[in-house]
């Protein structure tokens, strides 16, 4: 397994390749580098975990490389996401175009109040939580958003997983249990309000 | 100035800290590093950056390095922000008691659309952009959030540059130009289910 600290780049470092992919057909580990706030020395290091090597005075090849994080990344397909919460929240990442650019097409968006079923956001109806299980069975997504408040956020977890779903993205502000073939990534964007204001110090000081 | 890996792991030690700041008075490296998905040797020396060391088989005291990496982050008192667009995102964000929970007072939401002005969000009213220039100068905020079409970011953006804001978080999918005194944040939850997509794989494999 890669070092954490490598994970959390390659992301960044794809975002710059599929930027100039159409532009440029060599990168250097110095732009690599800007594109993830890292330096040089530790672009080196975390495409050599991924066994890639660039030539010398030349670069690395931009469609190579992102063809090789793709693949590292787990999205050389394009994969089938799930929202479940059609709030605030669940609309705007079905709505968010950069998911489909990054490889993740949202193909269906749930939730459990008869108000918001039924209703369309972009090309999809939003669908009655309880046929959850059965799509997930068909396999029409394996990965999945949670965008409900806390309180039903461990319910709708245990459905997700009973269905054989093993990557969870959760939004909501609770820590959910699941077994261990399970993933679960917690996003809290207050910590990037945090990481922000640390930078903002640097230039008032 | 910090390394970047550091920086963003004092959130993550943060969220642990808060967590258990009722209930423990000392916490471990190992603790740390589990909560930032880290090593122990990366805490030691994330924490020697702040000059900041524990007792040996004792740990470092709670309150004490939580009110240090506060004060680092720029986060010992609290910190006012506004929101500009309040569609699904805005309304989202404005709601999410996570940003209070880490310091952070959302004052104020800003739109354009007649529709959306007067409207409330919890116990704000929706203020016309056009007021944003006299709110900022009177001091109501120091931080601002971009949740508006891509093709609005940059106007916004120098709408509150020239007000005297410093620090952006942007969500719209545009890079903003600011001047060298401006810190600009860019979040692209796509990342986010790609870094997933790297966890998942490894379970399945
Ligand atoms: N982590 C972050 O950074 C962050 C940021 C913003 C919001 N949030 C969180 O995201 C969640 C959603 O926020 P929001 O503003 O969209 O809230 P919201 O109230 O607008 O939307 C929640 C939706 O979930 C639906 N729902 C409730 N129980 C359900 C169930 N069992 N199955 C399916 N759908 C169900 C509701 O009907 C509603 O439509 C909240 O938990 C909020 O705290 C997190
Ligand atoms: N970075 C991410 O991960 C991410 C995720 C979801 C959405 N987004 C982006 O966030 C933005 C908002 O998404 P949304 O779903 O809330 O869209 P939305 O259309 O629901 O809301 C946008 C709001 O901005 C307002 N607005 C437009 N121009 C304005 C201006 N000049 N001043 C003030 N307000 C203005 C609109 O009236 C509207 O209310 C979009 O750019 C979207 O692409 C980013």
């Amino acid at each position: 397994e890669l070092p954490r600290a490598t994970v959390v780049r390659l992301p960044r470092y794809l975002r710059l390749l599929d930027d100039i992919s159409r532009s440029r057909e060599t990168v250097s580990s110095d732009q690599l580098a800007e594109a993830a706030g890292a330096n040089a020395a530790n672009v080196r290091r975390d495409l050599s975990y991924l066994d890639f090597h660039g030539v010398r005075g030349v670069g690395y090849s931009v469609t190579e490389l992102r063809d090789r994080i793709r693949r590292e990344l787990g999205i050389a397909f394009r994969r089938n996401v799930a929202i479940v919460g059609a709030g605030n929240l669940g609309r705007a990442l079905a709505n968010y175009g950069g998911l489909s650019r990054r490889g993740f097409d949202v193909v269906a968006v749930y939730d459990k109040d008869d108000a918001a079923i039924g209703s369309t956001i972009g090309k999809l109806s939003v669908r009655n939580v309880q046929k959850l299980t059965d799509d997930c069975s068909n396999g029409d997504f394996d990965m999945a958003i949670l965008a409900v408040p806390a309180v039903a956020a461990q319910q709708v977890t245990d459905q997700l997983v009973e269905a054989g779903i093993e990557t969870i993205l959760n939004f909501a502000p609770i820590r959910v249990g699941v077994p261990d073939t399970v993933t679960v990534r917690q996003v809290d964007l207050s910590m990037e309000l945090q990481v922000l204001s640390y930078y903002g110090r640097r230039t008032l000081a």
